[in-house]
């Protein structure tokens, strides 16, 4: 199954 | 003081046809570069981030930085008074707590008032990393907004492959399956035309939301071409140009497989 991801696994915030 | 005079007052029409449905209410930073925007939706799943550099105004000046948090569905509305071919003045003190917006019409003959009430937005911004994208990908922004549209019948997952010369749109679902490919064209230089750039010749096929998709064609009246940017287990950019001067980004997270 394909689950969703989050963008905060990628960006990080300032 | 802030006041920025746009001759292309569309262009600020378009962009937020762009923006409302993925972000209620955002912090538009002005500053003496230009004016830019970025919020994620309420999932965590889809950037948005627009920047309109000073040079796409004919009149700027912003004497100190100033952000005008705007609540984006009565942005639009307001908006949606200014006709399509109408001068746009977006006014503001040093600490405002309100916007003005001023519309003229062409030929000079209208001109029309209105104050929009700023809210205190506590919003986190995202660092956006510099990535190495395994492909970019041109298209006619109207062929991916009917591609996105198409594919969605099929299922709440579009796959993006690219591979040499080439890009695909899958979908599957219940109903049977689908899948759309674009070949690179040759050496035409219009805007029709599909451009296919990858680093090293890699093959590359990601999964994403089709419903974040089809929210970022709203943009598609800002530019003839959009531009996809993909990296294997990275966020999705799809960007906007706003002519020279301007651009309306987006990047998804990708759907990943357990």
């Amino acid at each position: 199954a394909v689950s969703q991801t989050s963008l905060k696994n990628f960006f990080k915030p300032n | 003081m802030f006041e920025a005079r746009l001759l292309q007052g569309s262009i600020l029409k378009k962009a937020l046809e762009g923006i409302r449905e993925l972000i209620t209410s955002g912090n538009w930073e002005c500053s003496s570069a230009g004016i830019s925007m970025q919020g994620m939706d309420p999932s965590h799943v889809a950037l948005t981030v627009l920047m309109l550099q000073n040079d796409l105004f004919d009149q700027f000046r912003c004497d100190r930085n100033v952000t005008l948090g705007l609540n984006h569905a009565t942005f639009s509305k307001i908006l949606k008074c200014a006709a399509n071919d109408d001068i746009i003045t977006l006014k503001a003190e040093d600490q405002p707590d309100e916007c003005n917006l001023l519309f003229q019409s062409a030929n000079d003959d209208k001109t029309s008032d209105f104050i929009i009430k700023l809210t205190d937005i506590d919003q986190e911004t995202l660092g956006i990393p510099d990535t190495e994208y395994a492909a970019t990908v041109k298209v006619p922004s109207v062929e991916f907004q009917r591609i996105c549209r198409d594919l969605s019948q099929f299922g709440d997952t579009i796959i993006i492959s690219v591979k040499k010369g080439c890009v695909e749109f899958s979908g599957t679902g219940e109903i049977g399956s689908a899948k759309i490919a674009l070949k690179e064209s040759g050496n035409v230089d219009d805007d029709e035309k599909v451009s296919v750039e990858m680093d090293k010749d890699t093959p590359c096929s990601l999964s994403f939301a089709s419903r974040y998709l089809n929210y970022f064609t709203k943009a598609t009246s800002l530019s003839d071409t959009v531009t996809l940017q993909l990296c294997p287990e990275h966020p999705l950019v799809v960007s906007y140009d706003i002519g020279d001067n301007g651009s309306l980004k987006y990047y998804l997270a990708p759907k990943i497989e357990e």
